[in-house]
């Protein structure tokens, strides 16, 4: 049960270090990383954003909207989760993508809870925010596909999309309970067979913000690595969508690894309010149902 | 699609824009213009002579937004920029047939 | 409604806003733009060397009109405007699909 | 006809210029204003204190252009003023429902 939370906690925990540890990066190509840092390995903040260090953006925020709203509800109201989306909105958050943006006006002008189909909602704006999902349905495996896909349709609403957000929640679960790499690796193996849009093995090197390629930045990272900080340093280092890459790459490393896993020179960097949220979510993440 | 652009006084910006953000709205271009109409313009005193400056500063706002958005933006402004007093300014709704990001070649409601 | 805006040589702005207040056009909206098209941009010396700045400062004007009124407006620009020379400038005719009265909330052609 | 308006990155207007020059686009209208939205402004030290300009200078661009031009104008600009990177702008078509050339009264295509 301990380790259960251990793991659950390393999944959102891991993915905030790597949203705040990407985003120094983000939008930079991989030579001009290597120009400038060397290898990029210290949460120093800095980057698009000028984040002061330890600071999350966007992919977290929404994270814990996400948590908040299925520990609130004990499951999944999409009705909940986009209000939770549109307060945090109206905070006047560092960052938000132009699909959520547009798909939160809908919701606002229209009141409809999902976007309609579109070729342009391919990007990573619903897997980024999706790891609550993954352990909050551990109790009512039924309901995963069903909530994966109804919170990401809120904003995105593509085949693709779709698809990753139910395949890396299986994969966080199947971390989460302590099955062999064997079953995580082969969801991911499967995913790719279905489409190869997210071929990672051999990695091809593009980051941007396409669920290809950010599912086949972090999860190469992770299958080409044993531990959680040389997962997180070779996917950020990558550049491109570098918060999203490394916040992918952190949850699937993190339910993997565990929170004792994670670098102690990290989390101490991680702001504290963040931290201290996503540690007492997890509990009551694995609550529901 | 539709264009709108508000011609507004100019420390009603934060204020307007602030009311657009609530909405959902975070991509507008700002003008700074001239504005002539019922507002009269400021007396300035130059080389002893006092002259009026028939114009006032005004600011134009132009955000595209979707189809659905129009009266909920166009409410945001009205309320915002609102003051009561003569050259509060104007809001224009023309029809935008088409719209480009030029970052990634997104069309349509989805480029803006 | 439609908006209609001219783009005229500079020194010809009191002539036009002169011109547009004849036929009854009070409120307009100018801004200072910079034109580029047949017309020449000037030299400059800048350092000793002589360069082309390859612009000609212009000013937009911007007035949304009643649909009757659009061919005496452009009558009156055209008119006040034209100095048979090139670089006189230009008059777009958009559609205009509505028009609000910040101060008071009237729409449509009571707001212009 | 339509009238296109373009808001680009301010060092891309030669670029986007002759790119228009290409395919045949000779008079455009130039204006200097404001960007607002995902490109975050650059930050300032005043008095020591750290602070973050929130707009972004851009320039925007005016060309009437006959129907058949539409797509080729709009691929010239994408092409030209495309970085990559946040901020790099759009592009938005609208209705031009009249075009008058003052010098010579011309109306229609003969005045763009
Ligand atoms: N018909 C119009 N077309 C374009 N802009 C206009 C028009 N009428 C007014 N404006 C703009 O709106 C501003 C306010 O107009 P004004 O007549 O002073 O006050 P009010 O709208 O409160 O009656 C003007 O300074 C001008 O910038
Ligand atoms: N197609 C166009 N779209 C927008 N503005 C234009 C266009 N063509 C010309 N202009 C504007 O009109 C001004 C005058 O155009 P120009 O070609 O110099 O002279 P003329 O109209 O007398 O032939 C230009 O400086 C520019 O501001
Ligand atoms: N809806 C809109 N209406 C009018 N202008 C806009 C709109 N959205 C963005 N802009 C203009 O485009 C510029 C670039 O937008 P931005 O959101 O920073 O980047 P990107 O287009 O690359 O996503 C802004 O600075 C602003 O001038
Ligand atoms: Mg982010
Ligand atoms: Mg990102």
């Amino acid at each position: 049960e301990s380790l259960l939370l251990d793991r659950a906690r390393g999944c959102l925990l891991g993915a905030a270090l790597g949203d705040a540890l990407g985003a120094t990066v983000e939008f930079m190509s991989r030579s001009e990383i290597k120009a400038r840092y060397g290898v990029h390995k210290k949460i120093i903040g800095g980057g698009w954003l000028y984040l002061k260090p330890g600071y999350v953006t966007d992919d977290t925020q929404m994270s814990l909207c996400v948590a908040r709203s299925l520990v609130r509800s004990s499951g999944f109201n999409a009705v909940d989760m986009a209000d939770a989306f549109v307060e945090w909105m109206r905070t006047g958050p560092v960052d938000i993508g132009s699909t959520v943006a547009q798909g939160l006006r809908r919701y606002i002008a229209k009141g409809r809870v999902a976007a309609k189909e579109s070729q342009w909602h391919g990007g990573n704006g619903a897997l980024m925010r999706v790891a609550p999902v993954a352990i909050a349905a551990l109790n009512c495996p039924d309901s995963l596909e069903e909530w994966a896909v109804g919170q990401a349709h809120i904003t995105h609403n593509h085949p693709l999309s779709d698809t990753v957000c139910i395949a890396v929640s299986r994969m966080i679960q199947s971390a989460l309970k302590g099955r062999p790499l064997l079953e995580l690796l082969e969801i991911a193996h499967e995913l790719v067979r279905i489409h190869p849009e997210f071929t990672f093995r051999p990695y091809n090197g593009k980051a941007g913000g396409f669920v290809g390629e950010t599912f086949a930045t972090a999860f190469s990272s992770f299958y080409n690595t044993d531990n959680f900080e040389d997962c997180l340093v070779e996917c950020v280092n990558q550049g491109g969508d570098a918060d999203t890459t490394g916040t992918v790459a952190g949850m699937i490393a993190g339910a993997w690894y565990g929170a004792r896993g994670l670098p102690k020179k990290w989390l101490n960097k991680l702001e504290k309010n963040t931290k201290a949220e996503l540690f007492e979510l997890a509990k009551g993440l694995l609550e529901i149902g | 699609m539709k264009k709108i652009e508000a011609i507004i006084k100019p420390f009603k910006l934060d204020d307007v824009k602030d009311a657009l953000h609530e909405v959902g709205v975070q991509g507008i271009t700002v003008l700074e213009v001239k504005g002539f109409g019922r507002q009269k313009g400021h007396t300035e005193v130059y080389r002893g002579a006092e002259y009026t400056v028939d114009f006032q500063p005004k600011v134009k706002i132009e955000a595209a937004v979707e189809d659905g958005m129009v009266e909920k933006v166009i409410s945001a402004i009205e309320n915002a920029a609102n003051t009561g007093k003569i050259g509060d300014g104007k809001i224009f709704v023309l029809p935008l047939e088409e719209a480009v990001r030029i970052r990634t070649g997104e069309r349509g409601d989805e480029a803006l």
